[in-house]
């Protein structure tokens, strides 16, 4: 799993 | 961007627009909470601080622009222009019971202990709740407007469609958030309530009217 920043939703 | 991703923002985009067009065409904010309003605006401006770190697309950057700027302006309706309609003796929720937890919690369960991060965490479990003050004043005036009413569907629909992103999102893509996730069904889950009303009675024509 990726707990990704940037965060690309709204 | 998958269909559900899109439809979910156009959604929280509609329900926007919906109550801005309400408040202006009747001048009036009865019924509307100005509480949710500022915990919406509180949420939209700590999770949109990354516009000033971080580019995604001209998509992302004009409507975190858009949510900002049209929150702040229902609160200038709500506070300013039509104050005088504000239904503040039944908006009675105290936020603080929402924003203290909320912080405790962004700081304890978070994806990186940074300053934005904490932030965004923070904006996530807040939208969560952020439409209880909402409910709470639906709940104790005993009725919403229609038009109020397709604002509470579009607003909560939109969150159950990033739900299906998320879930077309972890079988495309392999990607996933669990903090959104969580938050994300909580959400959607308080509306539940709310969306069995208004398919039972606003869609059949009838006023959303809680039994005695």
């Amino acid at each position: 799993g990726n707990m990704q920043t940037p965060h690309d939703e709204l | 961007m998958n269909i559900f991703r899109l439809a979910g923002d156009l959604s929280h985009l509609l329900a926007i627009i919906l109550l801005l067009i309400k408040i202006w065409k009747t001048r009036s904010c009865a019924g509307i909470s100005g509480k949710s309003q500022i915990l919406f605006a509180v949420v939209y401006v700590s999770r949109y601080l990354d516009l000033v770190t971080t580019f995604i697309s001209l998509y992302n950057t004009l409507m975190k622009l858009v949510f900002i700027t049209s929150s702040f302006a229902t609160l200038y309706l709500m506070y300013v222009k039509f104050k005088a309609t504000y239904d503040h003796n039944h908006d009675s929720f105290r936020i603080e019971f929402l924003l203290l937890p909320c912080f405790v919690l962004a700081l304890l369960i978070n994806a990186s202990f940074t300053p934005l991060e904490v932030l965004w965490t923070f904006s996530i479990y807040l939208e969560a709740v952020a439409i209880l003050p909402q409910l709470f004043l639906v709940s104790k005036t005993g009725e919403a407007e229609s038009i109020t009413s397709h604002y509470l569907f579009a607003l909560g629909s939109y969150r159950a469609l990033y739900l299906l992103n998320w879930i077309y999102r972890y079988y495309a893509e392999g990607h996933y958030d669990l903090i959104a996730i969580f938050a994300g069904a909580i959400q959607t889950i308080l509306y539940c309530d709310f969306f069995y009303l208004y398919i039972t009675k606003v869609l059949k024509g009838k006023k959303l009217q809680l039994p005695a």
